[in-house]
């Protein structure tokens, strides 16, 4: 089984 | 003041529908250099980042930066007055709160003109690190449709594993499995119909069909897509805009428990 990551934390904040 | 011109309404309208699956609202920020546009989907799964060089523009104008927030389906209900071989043009004064699409036939008999609210959209821009990825595959973005589309009857999610033999496409559910192999091409007389992989080292990721499904509607705007990809970091599938600039989808990959 696998569960959906998210985009969070991968990009910046600018 | 705010003034680009397209010669076709066809190709913004392809724009459009490469962006409205995944998003119901997005910022359009414009400055002397084109439009940009970068949002993610309300789940923070995906991102679409698009770029409209102003020079891809048959008339473009830009006196200030200027955030234009567009409900899209209000966008969609818009486009739709226009015939594909009318002229767009998007206007909008500085500080306003509308913005004015323009469509005149070809013959100029007919000229109509739309105005559409603006919306304050409270957006944060995201710095996208440069990656330098595993693999990066350049395929035929009608064949990249095709399978996408073909796997989804299968499961709810796609394994892509790329390889120096070639990339592999996989799903599987209740009803059996699916494998898609696609082998490294060299017919360079059909460019367009190649498949190339760049490979520093084989990935296999897991990505939901639904998205990827969503990032084919951009397959209009290009003949060709290619998907880039690196262990446990974001999947991008670009699409470039003959003469006008990209469209690029982020998904986060599925995680193994």
């Amino acid at each position: 089984t696998s569960t959906q990551g998210r985009l969070d934390g991968f990009f910046k904040v600018l | 003041m705010f003034e680009a011109r397209l010669v076709s309404s066809g190709t913004l309208k392809k724009v459009l529908d490469a962006i409205k699956d995944l998003l119901n609202e997005a910022s359009f920020d414009c400055s002397d250099t084109g439009i940009q546009l970068q949002a993610m989907d309300s789940s923070h799964v995906s991102l679409v980042s698009l770029s409209l060089r102003a020079d891809g523009f048959d008339k473009y104008r830009c006196d200030r930066n200027l955030t234009m927030g567009m409900n899209l389906a209000s966008m969609t209900k818009i486009l739709k007055c226009a015939n594909n071989d009318d002229t767009v043009t998007v206007k909008a004064q500085d500080d306003a709160d509308c913005v004015t699409f323009v469509f005149e036939s070809k013959k100029q008999e007919k000229i109509s003109d739309y105005e559409m609210k603006l919306m304050n959209l409270d957006q944060e821009h995201l710095g996208i690190p440069e990656t330098d990825f595993s693999c990066v595959i350049h395929m035929p973005s009608g064949e990249f449709s095709r399978i996408c589309r073909d796997l989804s009857q299968f499961g709810e999610s796609v394994i892509i594993s790329c390889t120096k033999e070639g990339v592999r496409f996989s799903s599987s559910g209740d009803i059996g499995s699916a494998n898609i192999k696609l082998a490294q091409t060299n017919n360079i007389d059909k460019e367009e119909e190649t498949v190339s992989i760049d490979l520093q080292e084989p990935v296999t990721l897991t990505f939901a069909c639904q998205y990827l499904n969503s990032f084919t509607k951009a397959t209009p705007l290009s003949n060709r897509v290619s998907l880039s990809m690196s262990a446990n970091v974001p999947l991008v599938v670009e699409y470039e805009i003959p003469d006008l600039g990209h469209i690029r989808y982020y998904l986060a990959p599925k995680i193994e428990e």
